[in-house]
């Protein structure tokens, strides 16, 4: 299998204001792709829940392609790099 | 900032202007995205200031030589760090090659402490650096609260992972702060808008539509042009400008003559020396006075001053030539270099001074005409006021913007040249606790700064509504009416690309007449524009959106500036203004149309009664050649009695479809 790498999974505006229920179903979400809840909180790096919705989370290729066909996905994306000016 | 200030009218001597009369930006809170903070830097006093805003819900996080109980005050009112991004990417534990970094809000390298001293510091008095640049420092809104959000890491002189920032993004926005301050960029090409790639546009995004003001840095690829960053509509975008102040450095030669380079040198003169410039026999005589590639004899250069040429504008020439001038026993370096008003001192307070092509052949014609030549290097004072005429920086990036070319970056121009500032004790350029830096990142927080004071006087005007009133009442001339410069080989006049509408006027943004006002609405129009689909729009906002079926222009975003990459005949823009000064006040345009181009405004007089606050107006552009040209500036102005709303209008005719941007 490939290295993970974090990606960005984008869910855009956030769906409720509650915030453990946002991060719950981030959890849920990475669960069913990575297979285990157990596997998804060791993978998950943030989860993004008071100004927009979405998770950062180590993904293989494979595991970020499967997230970014899920309903309510925007965009998966990998992380990136930026500099001090 | 102990002159920033002055120059941009923000005295603090003056009894009447923006920042008396915002109380300094008393209640407003900045979030600064940056290497964290040196708590114990006076600049973050906290004497005189109220309690913490209620609103606030963010939080002060302790960790590695930071804790929240003693470093968090009424001047820093939070600090949390972000890691988790960049650890998962390059492993843990944290590998700062060498340097000192901490985990947790503290600042080892320095870039944080001075873009939050000059936002939001206290008044500081009697700094100087080395002697030079002395008065006091402070921030533009010296009585606004700062929350910290350390996102980049001191690797590789600031590493910052867009997984961090978003998280930062998160927290911000739900924390409460007002003004988000970043002075940080990617690289070209650039990530599109809404890629999470660029956190920055991403986050952003929920920002201000949140109302939070997000400023940021253009970056420092200039003077090219297409290498602004940041450039989402919905973000201000800050160039960098020189301001009234220089360093001469006198050069004496053996014949008396005396030129005027440019330096930080505060060492001790070392009186007439022999001066060399390093000629090599054979058909290239130049190559050996290369400064990056200085090949120098010891018994030539040993006690002497060495003169070297070089085409590289970065100081890594300079740095590497007094390297080798000091390692053959040299006692002082003058380096021709194009000009860039950028110093830094030279290790070990060695005298370094540069001078222009022009000075640098002169000395030369001096050194080949001469048995014995001989100078003296004094040591640098400190010019400030009239004479010297502000400039935009030669570092700072340059538009058109390559995402979306009608929409114009950068938006705004502030001091980012020599800035002193508070910093970091590890900073390696530190003396006394502050630093002289430049960059955009040092032109950010000059307007974020200026943006609190805004929020202060005007807590219910809108991101855009800010970035409205900073534009059009920008300077793009001297008070002296000359206009003002980009550096560059050779400089020029600036225009729009350069500087956007100008150099920042805080008090006429204070009192701008009008504003081109836009809300969450206007940046879905751009958008839809701009190609994205409609769920990922959807999504992005949090409801069902639809773009129109006839496809929108962008250019009728409701920007402060008219920007037309690609005029064939005639092109019909629209705007929208809202009066926010005398409600009985009548606008009339006046336009400067952009050479090749005939322009009409319809109306040309906007009459404001009670009942009337906003008001439509269309500007038809039609070309009067027939040809491909780059672009050319003009402006169209609306004036009542007291205001001038001056929008920047830069065109460029396209009749064929270019194979490369005649920008």
């Amino acid at each position: 299998e490939a290295t993970s790498k974090v990606h960005i999974v984008y869910l855009g505006e956030k769906q409720h204001d509650d915030p453990k229920l946002i991060t719950n179903s981030h959890h849920e979400m990475l669960a069913d792709v990575v297979g285990s809840k157990e596997l998804a909180s060791q993978l998950m790096v943030y989860s993004y829940k008071h100004g927009f919705s979405g998770f950062a989370a180590k993904l293989t290729e494979s595991q970020a392609h499967k997230l970014a066909e899920l309903p309510g996905v925007v965009r998966v994306i990998p992380n990136s790099l930026h500099k001090l000016q | 900032t102990t002159r920033s200030w002055d120059f941009l009218g923000l005295s603090s001597h003056s009894p009447v202007n923006a920042l008396q009369s915002s109380s300094m930006g008393d209640g407003v809170i900045i979030g600064v995205f940056d290497t964290g903070v040196w708590p114990e830097s006076k600049a973050f006093r906290d004497e005189g200031l109220g309690p913490i805003p209620s609103r606030w819900k963010g939080v002060c996080k302790s960790g590695k030589m930071f804790n929240a109980a003693l470093h968090c005050s009424k001047k820093i009112i939070g600090a949390r760090w972000y890691i988790d991004g960049f650890l998962a990417e390059y492993g843990k534990p944290l590998n700062a090659s060498g340097d000192l970094e901490f985990l947790s809000s503290r600042d080892a390298n320095g870039h944080g402490t001075h873009t939050a001293s000059t936002a939001a510091g206290a008044f500081i008095p009697n700094v100087s650096y080395k002697g030079l640049g002395l008065g006091t420092v402070r921030g533009g809104a010296p009585r606004a609260r700062l929350a910290i959000y350390k996102v980049c890491w001191n690797v590789h002189g600031g590493q910052c992972s867009s997984a961090d920032m978003l998280k930062a993004f998160d927290e911000a926005i739900h924390d409460g702060v007002d003004v988000l301050s970043i002075s940080i960029g990617s690289s070209i090409p650039l990530f599109s808008d809404t890629d999470e790639r660029d956190g920055i546009a991403t986050g952003s995004f929920h920002a201000v539509s949140k109302g939070i003001t997000v400023v940021c840095g253009a970056a420092n690829d200039g003077p090219s042009a297409q290498t602004v960053q940041n450039t989402a509509p919905w973000i201000l975008t800050v160039a960098a400008s020189t301001m009234d102040r220089s360093f001469p450095t006198p050069i004496t030669l053996g014949n008396n003559k005396t030129f005027l380079g440019q330096a930080t040198f505060r060492g001790k003169e070392i009186g007439f020396r022999g001066l060399v410039y390093p000629e090599a026999p054979g058909l290239d005589p130049n190559a050996a006075g290369v400064c990056q590639s200085l090949s120098l004899n010891v018994t030539l250069v040993a006690g002497k001053v060495v003169l070297c040429f070089t085409s590289m504008a970065r100081r890594s020439a300079v740095a590497s030539a007094a390297e080798a001038v000091q390692a053959a026993g040299g006692v002082g370096l003058i380096v021709a270099k194009n000009p860039s008003d950028v110093l830094y001192p030279c290790s070990g307070d060695f005298p370094c001074v540069e001078v222009d092509f022009e000075i640098g052949t002169r000395i030369l014609f001096y050194i080949r005409s001469t048995r014995s030549p001989e100078v003296k290097l004094s040591d640098t004072k400190t010019i400030v006021g009239n004479p010297v005429l502000p400039k935009v920086a030669y570092f700072s990036s340059r538009g058109p913007n390559s995402i979306a070319p009608a929409i114009l970056k950068p938006d705004i121009t502030a001091p980012g040249v020599n800035i002193l500032a508070a910093t970091s004790p590890l900073d390696g350029f530190e003396d006394n606790g502050y630093a002289m830096h430049s960059g955009t990142s040092m032109a950010t927080p000059h307007v974020s700064g200026i943006v609190a004071l805004l929020k202060s006087l005007h807590p219910d005007w809108s991101p855009a509504a800010i970035k409205s009133a900073l534009v059009t009442t920008a300077l793009s001339n001297h008070p002296s009416s000359y206009p003002i410069f980009a550096e560059g080989s050779p400089q020029k006049p600036a225009n729009p690309f350069d500087f956007g509408g100008g150099i920042a006027n805080p008090n006429g943004a204070a009192d701008p007449g009008l504003l081109y006002d836009m809300d969450t609405a206007d940046y879905l129009h751009y958008l839809c524009v701009m190609g994205y689909s409609h769920s990922s729009i959807s999504r992005l906002t949090g409801h069902p959106t639809q773009c129109h079926s006839v496809k929108q222009s962008i250019l009728d975003i409701n920007l402060p500036s008219i920007t037309i990459p690609n005029l064939r005949k005639s092109i019909t823009v629209t705007r929208t203004v809202t009066n926010v000064g005398a409600a009985n006040s009548t606008y009339r345009a006046v336009i400067e149309a952009p050479f090749g181009t005939n322009v009409s405004i319809k109306p040309d007089v906007l009459v404001f009664r009670n009942q009337t606050k906003k008001m439509n107006f269309t500007v038809t552009v039609t070309a009067t050649h027939q040809v491909n040209t780059g672009y050319y500036f003009g402006s169209l102005s609306w004036r009542d009695e007291v205001h001038v709303v001056k929008s920047p209008l830069s065109v460029r005719t396209e009749m064929l479809q270019p194979y490369i941007s005649d920008n």
